[in-house]
């Protein structure tokens, strides 16, 4: 794992996140995004909580084309997918000319060019929080993802890099692959 | 482009999917130092991009030089490669892949494979001579 310059991280635990109010985003879109978080927060002691408010958010998610004004265009289908700022930036954009999908075995696809949005978000959401890449292929932080492929679980890499800036969540056992399974599946304690 | 599930991806665009920006680095494979290749500068400005090329550095030329032999070394030890230099299959095969936007090395600092201390690239890195 590997942290921006300076290791900057965020200084409180409750976040809050907007999406884009031109981007219209269905629920489905943002039930992707609430996962994504849930992966951080089950080993770090944040939390994350969805806001309407564009203007006192911490994070603020937004799909793009081609230019938008940060400096570092889009590229159109594959190249680049996204792109986030280290703490306490918050911008989180990502490229709207991808084939996002949102659900399913995204490896049996026949759209070559399908990409998982939830594997993306995960990775983008570890910049947010302050992780740089890493080297480690399994890791989340890993830079590059092949169209088709499906990684959302954190691996040991990640972990310990989250949790040298944030510690650890006491609720956290060590498994957070399980932790967001049992979640997903309904078969959790449901305490939140 | 957002699809809920694979279904809901429409024929149309199964049939017409477009390809990788960076598909075209795929012709390059094979390129050795010292030669000149045309395409060579567009590969340079992707290193660039991703910070493996000084932002200092500008106007490239079509030319496989030192600069480019050391970014491919330091992204081949970033990205578990066999450190070449060279311009191989197994190389270009991962460049072309789709990634994040962010750069892995900002500021020439990485933590990744090629930032660490006592690793075995220290001995790659080009060397100069006043000229």
């Amino acid at each position: 794992y590997s942290f921006f310059t300076g290791q900057p991280r965020w200084r409180k635990q409750a976040l809050t996140y907007v999406f884009s109010p031109e981007n219209q985003l269905s629920d489905e879109v943002k039930a992707v995004f609430s996962r994504a978080f849930d992966r951080w927060s089950t080993v770090i002691p944040l939390n994350f909580s969805q806001t309407d408010s564009v203007y006192t958010a911490d994070i603020r998610i937004a799909f793009f084309s081609g230019d938008h004004g940060d400096g570092e265009p889009f590229d159109g289908v594959l190249g680049t997918l996204a792109h986030a700022f280290s703490p306490q930036n918050g911008r989180l954009h990502l490229d709207d000319d991808e084939h996002w999908v949102m659900t399913g075995d995204v490896r049996t696809s026949k759209l070559t060019s399908a990409v998982d949005l939830e594997s993306v978000a995960v990775h983008e959401i570890g910049h947010l929080l302050g992780l740089g890449h890493s080297s480690v292929e399994e890791s989340i932080m890993y830079p590059s993802i092949s169209s088709r492929t499906r990684k959302v679980e954190l691996a040991t890499d990640d972990i310990e890099g989250i949790q040298t800036l944030y510690g650890s969540n006491p609720n956290f056992n060590g498994s957070s692959a399980q932790s967001v399974q049992e979640r997903e599946t309904g078969s959790g304690s449901g305490s939140g | 482009h957002f699809f809920p599930n694979l279904t809901s991806i429409p024929e149309e665009l199964l049939k017409n999917a477009t390809g990788n920006p960076w598909d075209f680095f795929q012709q390059l494979a094979g390129c050795h130092a010292g030669e000149k290749y045309d395409g060579l500068a567009k590969l340079k400005h992707y290193f660039q991009y991703f910070g493996y090329i000084p932002n200092s550095l500008s106007n490239f030329t079509d030319d496989f030089d030192d600069y480019l032999e050391s970014a491919l070394r330091t992204y081949q030890q970033n990205f578990n490669l066999n450190v070449t230099g060279e311009l191989d299959d197994q190389t270009v095969n991962h460049v072309v892949r789709p990634r994040c936007g962010n750069p892995d090395i900002i500021n020439g600092s990485t933590s990744m494979n090629s930032g660490k201390t006592n690793n075995t690239s220290s001995s790659h890195h080009f060397h100069t001579v006043s000229h």
